[in-house]
């Protein structure tokens, strides 16, 4: 939220488009503006309505360079958008950079994903820091048909406005999606795993709001469900996860905190990571691997890992290494790592590293996707 | 401050005149005499708005000017400051 948490009012906001672009049909800004703004009434008691002459609460415009409100803009990228808090005048404004090029699909930017996000401003959240909300303050497409608020909004738009009802009359229920979160598409994605980990006979696949579990040594049955169904703590987009079999433990990170498990079971609350004794400056795991022989636990952070002795439970001395000098033929930022069969796979984007630790090499290089059935 | 910048000396150059127009327009309070002392360079408080925001991105925080700090730095974003009391 803004500090001093500005918010409406009212419950039926106006606001009308006063100058549109010339890189998109005004029927085209008109449908994005709506379903952007629909994105946060389906959440919240608001309603909005269109004007087309007059003062309206949320004044819509697409304008380029200096255009008299101090924040000037800066021609194509960089700033794509920018607007104002909840207030009179100025107040829940919204511009956009003419300078860009705005689209419906993903060939440029894709207005439905900008205005989304300023229409948060101009209802009273500031920016996230959780890189899957829409508040996020960098640029992700999100495709405008079956949108759903991410978690991390829906908490903020609601604690300014409370949940919508149902229907009048009924009582009030916390905003729930019609449907499960989208199935984000790895069999056409460039992008890895979040986290990769065995849970007893089984290995899980984390990817933003999803799991997939998978016997190791079977391709059937693999089926994604959301993580809340089996770890409502962790909610979505797990950093980082690890088992420790003959304890029958896992370890689950997210951001600089952490959650144990017995199988699907979390036990207690969230610790912090720096319990393992990770310097302050490290304020999440990309990835984390059991090595079962040494009882090593390998946690990458950028371009290095720190190698963790589960027997002592103490981080080792003379860590962090650089993991592409340490571990040939690996390329690339670790996004999750999984040993099997005295093998380590390495996730990095589209691209999975199978490590003979004997070796020390890559014997050979999947696609990360295949873990899936894609 | 060599130490800010990995890179070949004119990409360092273009890479600083970058970060602070970045560092002005996201990480500080519009109105006050801090522009000035934001972009003075090699200052405390320019290395205290790096590490802002490469915490607030979830970067490793180091103070210096980094790869995946550029990167941040690169990508088309919102206008509105991610610190500011934007109102």
């Amino acid at each position: 939220l803004f500090p001093g948490e500005p918010k409406w009012k009212k419950n039926i906001l106006t606001y009308r488009i006063s100058k549109y672009t010339s890189s998109m049909t005004s029927a085209d800004v008109d449908k994005a503006i709506e379903m952007a703004l629909r994105a946060w009434s389906s959440a919240v008691p608001l309603n909005f309505v269109r004007i087309n002459s007059g003062e309206a609460d949320i004044m819509i415009s697409f304008e380029t360079g200096d255009h008299g409100d101090s924040y000037p803009f800066d021609g194509p990228r960089g700033t794509l958008a920018h607007a104002f808090a909840p207030g009179e005048g100025l107040g829940g404004d919204t511009h956009f950079d003419n300078a860009e090029k705005w689209t419906m699909g993903k060939n440029g930017f894709n207005l439905f994903t900008v205005a989304a996000h300023e229409f948060g401003h101009a209802l009273g959240l500031a920016h996230s820091t959780d890189s899957s909300a829409l508040m996020y303050p960098t640029y992700k497409y999100q495709n405008p048909y079956g949108f759903r608020l991410p978690k991390d909004d829906v908490k903020g738009i609601q604690a300014l406005y409370g949940p919508r009802k149902t229907f009048p009359g009924k009582p009030t229920v916390p905003h729930t999606p019609p449907h499960s979160p989208s199935i984000p598409d790895l069999c056409d994605s460039s992008s890895s795993f979040d986290a990769v980990t065995m849970l007893g006979k089984e290995l899980l696949f984390f990817k933003d709001r999803i799991f997939w579990r998978r016997q190791v040594h079977l391709m059937a049955g693999i089926r994604p469900s959301t993580i809340t169904s089996s770890f409502p703590q962790l909610m979505s987009n797990v950093d980082a996860a690890y088992e420790v079999a003959e304890r029958g433990t896992a370890y689950f990170f997210k951001g600089p905190h952490y959650w144990i498990t017995r199988g699907f079971q979390i036990q207690g609350p969230p610790r912090t990571i720096y319990e393992f004794g990770f310097p302050r400056y490290v304020q999440r795991i990309d990835a984390a691997v059991y090595l079962r022989d040494t009882q090593k636990t390998l946690f990458f952070v950028g371009d290095e890992y720190y190698s963790y002795d589960e027997r002592k439970r103490k981080m080792e001395k003379d860590y962090p290494k650089n993991t592409e000098e340490e571990f040939s033929g690996v390329n690339g930022q670790i996004d999750a790592a999984v040993e099997l069969n005295g093998y380590i796979y390495f996730f990095s984007g589209p691209k999975t590293y199978k490590y003979d630790t004997e070796k020390e090499d890559v014997v050979s290089v999947l696609k990360s996707s295949s873990w899936i059935g894609c | 401050a060599p130490s800010l910048f990995a890179a070949t000396p004119r990409t360092s150059r273009n890479n600083y005149h970058l970060l602070q127009a970045y560092l002005v327009k996201y990480y500080t309070k519009k109105g006050g005499h801090q522009i000035g002392e934001v972009v003075a360079r090699g200052s405390n408080s320019m290395v205290k708005k790096i590490k802002e925001l490469q915490a607030f991105f979830g970067l490793r925080v180091t103070g210096k000017l980094d790869q995946s700090t550029m990167d941040v730095i690169k990508r088309p974003r919102c206008g509105v400051p991610d610190v500011a009391n934007y109102r």
